[in-house]
This record gives C-alpha cells, structure tokens and sequence, in this order.
C-alpha cells in the first residue's frame, strides 16, 4: 500500500464527500471480509463531519454493543494517535 | 436475548446499558489497554 | 480490488489467526485514515472467533458511543446480508 503517513484533512468540500462516500464502503466492505474469512464480529460506527450516523454490523448491531457492555477484560484499545505511532514505526522500519 | 432491532435502530434497553457503563467509567473503553501486539 | 465475491470462513485455525491480525490492523488503519482525511468520528468493535474484544476508536471510544446512544435513527445502516447483495449487485453491474 502507499507509504504515506502524514495524511490530512481534505479541504475540498466535494472531494471530502466523494472520498467518505467510497472510502466508507471500503471500510465496510474490509470488515464484512473480516467478519466472514475470520469467523468475528465487527460494528463500525461512522459520525459524517456533519453529524449523521452511519453503521455497520457483521449480524445485529445491538448484539455486539450488549456484549461491549459486558466485556471486563483487558483487550487492544487503539485510538489515531496509537496507529500514527504504529505507522511511524513501520514507515521506518 | 435481545430482539433482532429492527433495521438499524439499536433498543432502548441496549442504549441505556451502554450509557450507564460510560457514565459509571463501567465501560470496556475503561478497561486497562494491553498492548497485544 | 478483487472481484471475488463468495468468500467464506478461513477453515485452517493459524491462517485465520494470520489474516485476522494482518486484516484487523489494515481495518484500523484504513479507519484512521477515513477519520483524518473526511474529519469524522469512528469507532470499530471486534470480537474474535475466541470471544476477544479488540477496539479502535479515532478520538476517544466513550465519547463515539455516548453520541450514539443519544442518536436517533441511523443515516445508514448495513449487515453482512446487506453487504452481500451490494456486492453481487456490482459484481454483476
């Protein structure tokens, strides 16, 4: 994939819409991939720059949201400022 | 079980779950993060 | 990408535990990047096939489902099954 990292804000109002369009498809469509070939349940939640909901549920998104709520365990907790270290790192790497 | 909500909508019942566990820092966003690499 | 459309669970238990990590951190960072280049808020919810939560959340995870529990009905809301009939629709289209 591009080796790119420093991405940024599309400042074009029309471009920024034509990307979030596609580019949330595509997310979609990787975690739909996910959910099947690996046999997981994944819920995406999108809030557009204007406010508006988009969702995602490989089955039922208040399933997974129930078991979000009953979950104590430590897990992988990631936010953009882990991945740009993590993409950082592999960029040099 | 929870009712299959219809299309979309998440139940009242789920949403309230949801908020009490962020409100009371209850939630698995709290949870101690580990680093799985 | 690739036009297959029929995929299914990955049957050989250390490829799917290969793909679900290499796919799993190609599903965050592409909602990273969908974060930082539209400027919305995403949050992603994985369970494994052992019951494993994994989480990515752009900003902050709490504050993604505060704002959901507090919204109405979604713009936009998809499953696997709808995934699936988009996909065959372009598949074919």
């Amino acid at each position: 994939g591009r080796k790119k990292i420093q991405i940024s804000r599309i400042l074009d109002q029309r471009n920024r819409q034509v990307t979030f369009t596609k580019r949330k498809f595509g997310l979609m469509k990787k975690a739909y991939e996910l959910s099947v070939l690996c046999d997981c349940e994944v819920a995406l939640i999108i809030f557009n720059s204007a406010d508006r909901l988009f969702q995602y549920a490989s089955s039922d998104m208040d399933r997974v949201l129930l078991r979000y709520t009953e979950c104590g365990e430590p897990h992988e907790s990631r936010t953009n400022a882990d991945l740009l270290q993590a993409l950082k790192r592999r960029g040099v790497g | 079980p929870t009712l299959l909500s219809p299309k979309g909508s998440v139940s009242e019942e789920t949403k309230q779950k949801l908020k009490s566990a962020i409100l009371s820092a209850q939630s698995a966003a709290n949870v101690r993060k580990e680093r799985l690499c």
